[in-house]
């Protein structure tokens, strides 16, 4: 329910 | 990658280089929350789990080994190197206050109910009030050695300037992530009280110390 994504941040 | 969150990293990367520097130069830990240490450790561990198996960029390896190393390596000067310096007196905030909140919160709000995506949200909810036993024992004291404080500041500094990362990419790429903006909201309200005497230090009366009413 909340996006999926690819953790680019530190 | 922009120059906000670039300046973030490397207001992170001196908080960090300020703290190893100020033990090591003082070989003493005396005002610094082991406790607050080992709850950043725990995030760095928990968010960098995907160091070998989700490669960003050069930059991001690089940065994500020396905050680790960098995290174990202060653990170790103050439970081990010093340890005869550290304040257990003084450093009392009940950790499992954050700990069990923050392990309850991650299962119950998080993008994907994945193990690493988990313990990723955990790494944020913990890193945005980990802090608290380091601004605690200030308080308790009733001070902060000048070079304290200038690790608060660059320390607090880091999630500000994220938050200012976070609106750029929302409009420069439709960008948003809820979970580490409303953390990194409540991690820099946190510091908000220390900002204003960190900033006001100069212009009070013999202000030698960092002074913080409890």
């Amino acid at each position: 329910w909340l996006p999926k994504r690819k953790h680019d941040e530190l | 990658m922009n120059v906000f969150r670039l300046a973030g990293d490397i207001s992170h990367l001196l908080a960090i280089i300020i703290l190893l520097l100020k033990i090591w130069t003082s070989r003493s830990c005396a005002g610094i929350s082991g406790k607050s240490q080992v709850m950043f450790a725990i995030t760095y561990t928990a968010r960098y789990l995907d160091l070998f198996t989700n490669f960003i960029s050069l930059y991001n390896s690089t940065m994500k080994i020396i905050f680790l190393g960098a995290a174990y390596a202060t653990l170790y000067l103050i439970y081990v190197r010093f340890k005869a310096t550290y304040d257990h007196n003084h450093d009392t905030f009940r950790v499992e206050f954050l700990l069990i909140p923050t392990v309850i919160l991650s299962v119950l709000i998080n993008h994907d109910f994945s193990p690493l995506e988990i313990l990723w949200t955990f790494s944020i909810y913990l890193e945005s009030v980990a802090i608290l036993p380091q601004l605690f024992m200030v308080s308790k004291t009733g001070e902060a050695e000048s070079i304290t404080s200038h690790y608060l500041f660059a320390l607090g500094s880091y999630r500000a300037l994220y938050i200012i990362n976070w609106v750029y990419r929302y409009y420069a790429e439709g960008f948003y992530d809820l979970i580490a903006i409303v953390a990194g909201v409540v991690q820099t309200v946190l510091y908000c009280d220390f900002f204003y005497l960190y900033i006001t230090k100069g212009s009070r009366a013999n202000a030698t110390e960092m002074s913080i009413e409890a």
